[in-house]
């Protein structure tokens, strides 16, 4: 573990607080794609897998229950509890136009050709691109709250933290990753459009109001 | 099998 890692994690963990408080307290799940806390729950089904047979530390088997209790609580908002402050009709991303090419990603580039490895691959490849409904759902209804663009700023940050930590982690272990590295270099990428609208704007305490 | 199977980052 290193404070890169450390960081990136508590900023995960502060996204998905945020979305639950902003749900939590305005009863709403307006502004929330549906379909990338879809995604997210296929990435942490898909990754954490070992959840039961491997232990590594209690910090990471807490972190895992977290990840995966809070996602599907969230679809349980969006989808039962506050139905109807969801907006299906700009939560339009096909996302089968995500999963096949991931699927098949998975299969053909991975460090090795045995289950678990495939489904771990792709769920980092399905991860860089889990965000898309939500950023194609802002740029459909043009704005985004400001405490969504909050969520959006932390769930961007994480992985550009593990960025920084996989350079830590090369020159102070040796540890590369190339799969997990291209995937976290272009899952940030997608968000930073969105970073400089949160840092021009936000931060500036305004709206972010995309040109439709 | 899934045992020695370890990804230790999120």
């Amino acid at each position: 573990m290193n404070i890169f890692r450390l960081c990136g994690d508590m900023s995960h963990l502060a996204a998905i607080i945020i979305l639950l408080l902003k749900m939590w307290k305005t009863r709403s799940v307006a502004g929330i794609s549906g379909k990338s806390q879809i995604l997210f729950a296929t990435v942490f089904t898909a990754r954490y897998l070992d959840l039961f047979t491997s232990f590594i530390s209690i910090y990471n088997t807490c972190m895992k229950v977290f990840f995966i209790g809070t996602v599907y609580f969230t679809i349980y908002l969006i989808y039962m509890k506050f139905k109807a402050t969801y907006d299906s009709n700009h939560d339009s991303f096909r996302v089968e136009f995500l999963i096949v090419p991931v699927g098949g990603l998975a299969f053909l580039v991975n460090h090795e050709f045995a289950p678990l490895e495939i489904i771990w691959t792709f769920s980092i490849y399905l991860e860089s691109v889990a965000i898309l409904p939500q950023l194609f759902m802002i740029s459909k209804t043009g704005e985004a709250e400001t405490i969504t663009s909050h969520y959006l700023f932390a769930l961007g940050s994480y992985r550009a933290l593990y960025l920084c930590n996989w350079i830590y982690r090369y020159y102070a272990e040796g540890f590369f990753d190339l799969i997990a590295v291209v995937a976290g270099v272009v899952q940030t990428i997608l968000y930073c459009d969105f970073f400089y609208l949160y840092i021009t704007k936000v931060m500036k305490g305004k709206k972010i109001s995309l040109p439709a | 099998d899934i045992a020695e199977w370890v990804k230790d980052e999120l």
